[in-house]
């Protein structure tokens, strides 16, 4: 589903160049759920953007689900958590969640169904007006999870989605997350900081070295 | 140095009252290393900003070092690291960690002196002149310690600092700041989701119920 070949990312940046990704291959297959672990400041996000066309490599070439990853984006092929939230101030919790389904065009009455659904799965029910300055940092992270999983993305990018969470509800939404793949079929690509989770969640855990970034290992799960 | 008296923190939101705080009791004493535990929306960054006066109590009394949050804070007695890491985007890194230090009339060449050296521990030399939308979140989290612990306050209030961290990152820093404590004296109050990190650093535990918030349990370690 993803494919990525000699991809580097250098950026312009405090009078000097920062080498953030270097010749990247991967390859991830429909269907997977791959973990990436490496240290702050190795790639990960800017990895995950370059899939998401959110940054353009300097070299290399993208494909997502068989086309470039601009294509993909534009087709809004799929949900992205990001890993400062990144919510709307000036919209309500519930119009947060609604908007990828808005973009795509559900009718109203459905999408206000699917939000209410989302906001009970991360346990925010009773939290719809309410805007996201308002939340904690850890309902604002969900409330991102809610809205990435809205429209049951084919793919989805997952940044540190549940580092802001204590050990039960990050458990619990382990649980969710698992099952969703399981019964949608859906291909994730998950960064995250916890070995632990990336064993238990992942199909293949893919480890980055420290800056430049490059891949270090592929670990089969 | 920090005592709490039936402190209620109720606000208004989203067409409904939610009750962050429920008559909260808490004393901390001078060079204490105090972590605070519980589920994510239970109150804990609305403690931390209660006693640094960034949010006023709906009731109850709050003193620090014998004067009220208020005094404490316009007398700059403390370092805050917040759960976001709340960098100016208008300014370099160097100069980020330099506010402190700047605010409290430090000539320049020291300022610039100690602002390396904060550099340094948070091992982001280099980065000086970067803005801090180009560092990563962990990065950027870094960058929020080292201008928590410019100016050496004798009050350090941390929210989930080293959240976004990789395990060995996330280890050096307790090691420093475990190091940093004990030669300075100074009273800390830190927020974190993880278990064996509050034991490992703290001297004692307190861990909040979910909403309302109110003291569950102190743990001395
Ligand atoms: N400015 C505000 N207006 C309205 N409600 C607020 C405001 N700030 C916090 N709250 C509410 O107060 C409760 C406690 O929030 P707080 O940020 O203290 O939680 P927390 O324990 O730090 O959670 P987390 O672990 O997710 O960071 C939450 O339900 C939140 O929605
Ligand atoms: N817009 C940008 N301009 C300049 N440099 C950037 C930019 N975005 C990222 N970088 C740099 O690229 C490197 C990789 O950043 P990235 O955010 O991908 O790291 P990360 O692995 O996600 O780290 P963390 O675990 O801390 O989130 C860092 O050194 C960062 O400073
Ligand atoms: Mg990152
Ligand atoms: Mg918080």
């Amino acid at each position: 589903a993803i494919s990525l070949r000699n991809v580097t990312k250098t950026f312009d940046a405090g009078g000097g160049l920062v080498h953030a990704l270097d010749d990247i291959d991967l390859d991830i297959a429909p269907g997977a759920f791959v973990s990436l672990l490496g240290p702050s400041g190795c790639g990960k996000s800017t990895l995950l953007r370059v899939i998401g066309d959110l940054v353009k490599p300097t070299e290399g070439v993208v494909e997502v689900n068989g086309r470039s990853a601009e294509a993909a984006r534009k087709a809004r092929e799929y949900g992205m958590a990001f890993q400062a939230p990144g919510l709307m101030d000036w919209r309500t919790i519930r119009r947060n969640i609604e908007l990828p389904l808005q973009v795509q065009g559900v009718p109203r009455n459905e999408r206000r169904a699917r939000a209410e659904e989302m906001l009970e799965l991360v346990r925010l029910t009773g939290f719809e007006n309410h805007r996201p300055r308002q939340l904690s940092g850890g309902m604002q992270q969900r409330v991102a999870i809610a809205r990435a999983l809205a429209f049951q993305p084919k793919l989805l990018l997952m940044d540190e989605p549940l580092g802001a969470l204590d050990e039960m509800n990050r458990e619990y939404l382990q649980r969710e997350l698992l099952r969703i793949w399981r019964s949608t079929g859906t291909t994730i690509v998950f960064v995250t900081h916890s070995v632990s989770e990336a064993v238990f969640l992942s199909t293949e855990v893919v480890v980055m070295s420290p800056r430049p970034g490059r891949i270090a290992d592929r670990i089969p799960i």
